[in-house]
């Protein structure tokens, strides 16, 4: 039926809420839903919890969809549920991540801003907070966490696609994942954040040049991790540090993670390299999801025997 | 508020060579309305960056024009954006 949710197609806010629903009734004993708190236009943040009731083993933060546009970072952490607790059970790698440790997945971070792409303006990237003495709608809300926030000046005006915010934290967005993050941060050991495009793996620091204590370690999981993806379809990844990959991107989600103390934050460019950009094609969401799931699962038996 | 289309609006991928080629691209981004796809704004483009900007049909042509006139290198990788978004629904229901 046409308004039916598929991990094929890309899925509207609406379809995906149902889908959380639907994926709760259906597996209750794997997957609880929490909601974390309510955007700027009152759509419910939820996150969902994968594995078992023990909130006290090992638990990895995936985040997806903080800049509307890139529609197949949601499409992404829908295929991970699904994959999750279809293959539980049966793939062995899965079995022992799930055994051993939870995964909270939050499916769309910037609701508003991807409402607003799939009514209004397809290429939409902020959230819809509006702008004290300002036309200009909305904030990049992965310029908005308080790490060396708005250390580039060139953004102040907030008709900037990468406008911070009137301040660190500003968006309910923002407040509601570093509140649930900082809540559970005993459990939780690595985060990952889904954008596209670029086929990028990158990892700390993206504020400044300078290198992680633990550089070396995150490269290596970054170089096995994109090694692995490669291996299905041979799709290339580049990997490294934010800021000497691509730029410096000050006040951004990795950063601020690695700086609460987790660290093991990676942030994902998916497909595809220009070609299609942010309008990439359903026909490759499926290809673009089972190689990505390759390298996630490798990134979380890496933490699960590395991480005390 | 009626849905934006993006009707033979282009997306450029430009690799300025140089520092001013790099202040180019920012320079034509004052006087046009680029959209950054890559990077995310026009004051993260370096030299041998890849660039990749949005701009609407209307100014592709002076656009194309100052990038010629600038000996810069660059290619069109949508012609008409809002056929691709159109056409990214290429997968029929289950």
């Amino acid at each position: 039926t046409p308004d039916r949710h598929s991990y094929a197609k890309y899925n509207t806010w609406d379809k995906i809420v149902a889908w959380t629903e639907k994926m709760m009734h259906k597996r209750p004993e794997m997957i609880s839903r929490i909601k974390i708190g309510t955007t700027v236009e009152d759509n419910p943040l939820y996150v969902l919890k994968i594995g078992k009731k023990d909130e006290r083993r090992k638990a990895i933060f995936m985040d997806c969809g903080i800049h509307a546009r890139e529609w197949i970072s949601p499409a992404f952490c829908q295929w991970f549920v699904y994959q999750a607790t279809k293959t539980y059970g049966k793939n062995k790698i899965m079995t022992k991540l799930l055994d051993r440790m939870n995964f909270y997945v939050l499916p769309v971070f910037n609701i508003d801003g991807y409402i607003w792409s799939w009514k209004k303006n397809r290429l939409w990237r902020k959230n819809r907070s509006k702008n004290q003495n300002f036309k200009c709608i909305g904030t990049d809300l992965n310029r908005n966490f308080n790490v060396s926030w708005n250390s580039s000046p060139t953004t102040q005006s907030p008709c900037e696609d990468t406008y911070p915010g009137p301040a660190p934290e500003s968006e309910k967005e923002t407040k509601a994942v570093t509140d649930f993050i900082q809540s559970h941060l005993k459990s939780i050991k690595a985060y990952i954040t889904v954008h596209s495009y670029s086929q990028l793996l990158l990892f700390p620091y993206g504020y400044t040049s300078k290198l992680p204590p633990n550089n070396e370690e995150l490269t290596k999981a970054a170089k096995i991790g994109t090694d692995v993806l490669s291996t299905r379809y041979e799709t290339r990844y580049i990997y490294g540090p934010t800021a000497s990959t691509i730029y410096k991107t000050p006040g951004s989600s990795l950063d601020w993670a690695y700086n609460l103390g987790i660290k093991h934050t990676f942030a994902f460019e998916l497909r595809d390299e220009g070609r299609f950009g942010f309008l990439l094609p359903e026909s490759r969401i499926k290809p673009t999801c089972k190689e990505t799931m390759l390298a996630v699962k490798f990134i979380a038996k890496y933490i699960l025997k590395h991480t005390s | 508020v009626a849905p934006v289309r993006f009707d033979r609006e282009k997306v450029f991928r430009v690799k300025p060579q140089d520092e001013n080629q790099a202040n180019i691209i920012k320079d034509l981004a004052k006087t046009n309305k680029l959209d950054f796809w890559y990077p995310d704004a026009s004051h993260h483009v370096a030299a041998n960056m890849t660039v990749d900007f949005r701009v609407s049909e209307k100014e592709s042509q002076s656009l194309q024009f100052a990038l010629d006139q600038n000996k810069m290198h660059y290619e069109i990788l949508i012609h008409d954006l809002q056929e691709v978004i159109e056409k990214q629904f290429d997968v029929k229901e289950n």
